[in-house]
């Protein structure tokens, strides 16, 4: 009784373009978060691609530790049995749930999202995650293609809907229903809850409401300033993106293999269409912290928004990620500690998650608002954060080689980067 | 506790070949051949890409197939690998 509840926010490729961070894309909703967050400006992943980096900053073990490096291995399988970060609080008697992309869903997880180790249920999985890779974008003709730029009329989608709607509402009923459950007399429902919400965009096809794409007029679009190829970049170094040449209006430009360059009419497109679904998601996360708050639940629940790693976005003539360019490896970290715990910043109750809804009001621009800490912090790090905040015993450090070992960190609490910022 | 803290933070990301293929970007586990370890401090990016095996998670430190450094004060974008420039060869040499 009384220990906080966790919600932790994974967005897929999301770089820290966010307005908080000093972009002009606008995300009014996350910016509110990280006016009453700690916002760290020099987070890096392990590595740059969605199963090594989610096994690595889940069980707080470096790629070399997990042997995760593919999108088809199982830590448990190859590198050991480690405790993963909902694990912990599963076992400290916490309830926890996985809804949408925490774990790198399929193999990479045992099919399972590694249910019932990490999770008390099993994972929620949006029904329309299976259009993915169908013919749902609609073309000037008519036809239906399978596009990396797919802004779409939802009620014309499959099922009426999309991923990341799906989720948000899944989440917000989750949400009401554990408040009601904390209010009731029944004993069970108690449970302090982790909540692990895996948001779908701005991962490519870039399918998203189509009104999205109205903030965003194309002629505001900025091509990337360093948008050539470094004569000196090594060829192993460089990534082909190929996640984005296998979708039918990419293939059609016959780029040329492996260094294009992609056209410029494209370049600001695909950029035009990333911001746009960046806005989309801080939408539905936006929805999900405002049902944080009107639960009543707000005050005593950690938050934490990191994206898994970054994305290029035609800088050094290169898209997607798949590299260890900065570009590719940082990614935004907020950590919002809420005003009941004693490790908070605030003297007094402040959280407020009103939904920003940008096609009502245009937001104000926050970059520099809320706590900063521009220090070098790493995804495996969360972990042993997150425990420390909750008041869970400390994880201790790895020995060099931990594959026996079920719980240690390669990371580091970040709480003494907290605690000051607290103080001040 | 900033002045403190740990002054680096470390990626990297596996190759199949050193030349550009169809699977550079996600190679499977059986066709990893090559390992990139990046470390970013304050005013450096050093990246080395090595000889790797995959059944040790180990990298052959004596088998380098490139390097990257990138000055950030001089460079925050990235945009120039000076690693074969001699100026900056002591640099390496403390960062590796």
């Amino acid at each position: 009784e009384g220990r906080p509840n966790v919600l932790f926010l994974v967005v897929d490729d999301l770089r820290p373009e966010l307005g908080c961070y000093g972009s002009p894309v606008i995300t009014p909703n996350i910016d509110q978060l990280a006016i009453q967050s700690i916002r760290f400006t020099n987070a890096h992943a392990q590595q740059a691609l969605c199963a090594p980096s989610r096994a690595s900053f889940l069980t707080s073990r470096r790629p070399d530790t997990t042997k995760v490096y593919d999108l088809d291995t199982y830590w448990r399988n190859a590198g050991g049995n480690f405790t993963t970060l909902p694990q912990y609080f599963k076992e400290n008697g916490y309830f926890t749930a996985s809804m949408g992309k925490v774990f790198h869903n399929g193999t990479a997880s045992n099919e399972t999202d590694d249910y019932p180790y990490s999770w008390s249920v099993p994972a929620y999985h949006p029904s329309t995650t299976k259009y993915k890779r169908k013919k749902v974008c609609l073309s000037p003709d008519g036809t239906r293609h399978e596009y990396l730029l797919c802004p779409v009329d939802v009620s014309q989608q499959p099922e009426g809907t999309l991923p990341d709607i799906q989720l948000a509402d899944n989440a917000i009923s989750m949400i009401r229903n554990m408040s009601s459950g904390l209010k009731s007399t029944n004993a069970s429902s108690h449970l302090p809850f982790f909540l692990g919400l895996g948001f779908y965009k701005p991962h490519v096809p870039f399918k998203f409401p189509k009104e999205f794409l109205s903030l965003y007029p194309i002629e505001t679009i900025k091509m990337a300033t360093n948008k050539n190829l470094p004569a000196s970049l090594p060829d192993v170094a460089f990534e082909t993106y190929s996640s984005l040449r296998e979708r039918e209006d990419i293939a059609a430009l016959n780029l040329s293999f492996p260094y294009g360059p992609m056209p410029d009419k494209y370049h600001l497109l695909i950029r035009q269409h990333y911001y746009a679904a960046v806005s989309y998601v801080d939408a539905m996360i936006g929805r999900v912290l405002n049902a944080l708050e009107q639960s009543s639940l707000a005050d005593n629940t950690i938050i934490v928004l990191i994206g898994d790693h970054g994305w290029q976005l035609g800088e050094h003539s290169e898209f997607a990620k798949f590299s260890n360019y900065a570009l590719a490896t940082r990614v935004p970290l907020l950590i919002h500690v809420p005003p009941l715990l004693k490790t908070s910043f605030y003297q007094k109750k402040l959280t407020t998650f009103h939904f920003q809804d940008v096609f009502q009001n245009m937001p104000q621009q926050t970059e520099g608002s809320g706590k900063v800490s521009n220090a070098f912090v790493e995804l495996v790090d969360i972990f042993p954060t997150i425990v420390d905040l909750a008041g869970l015993p400390s994880v201790s450090e790895c020995p060099s080689v931990s594959h026996e070992i079920q719980l240690c960190t390669e990371g580091t609490s970040l709480l003494p980067l907290i605690k000051p910022v607290s103080a001040g | 506790a900033e002045s403190m803290w740990k002054n680096c933070t470390f990626s990297q990301y596996p190759r199949p070949d050193i030349q550009p293929k169809n699977n550079t970007d996600v190679p499977k586990l059986k066709d990893i051949r090559i390992m990139g370890y990046t470390l970013q401090t304050k005013y450096y990016r050093f990246a080395e890409w090595l000889g790797f095996d995959t059944n040790t998670s180990k990298p052959d430190w004596s088998n380098v197939y490139a390097r990257e450094l990138y000055d950030l004060e001089k460079d925050v974008e990235e945009n120039n690998n000076v690693a074969d420039e001699p100026q900056y060869q002591l640099i390496i040499k403390n960062l590796t």
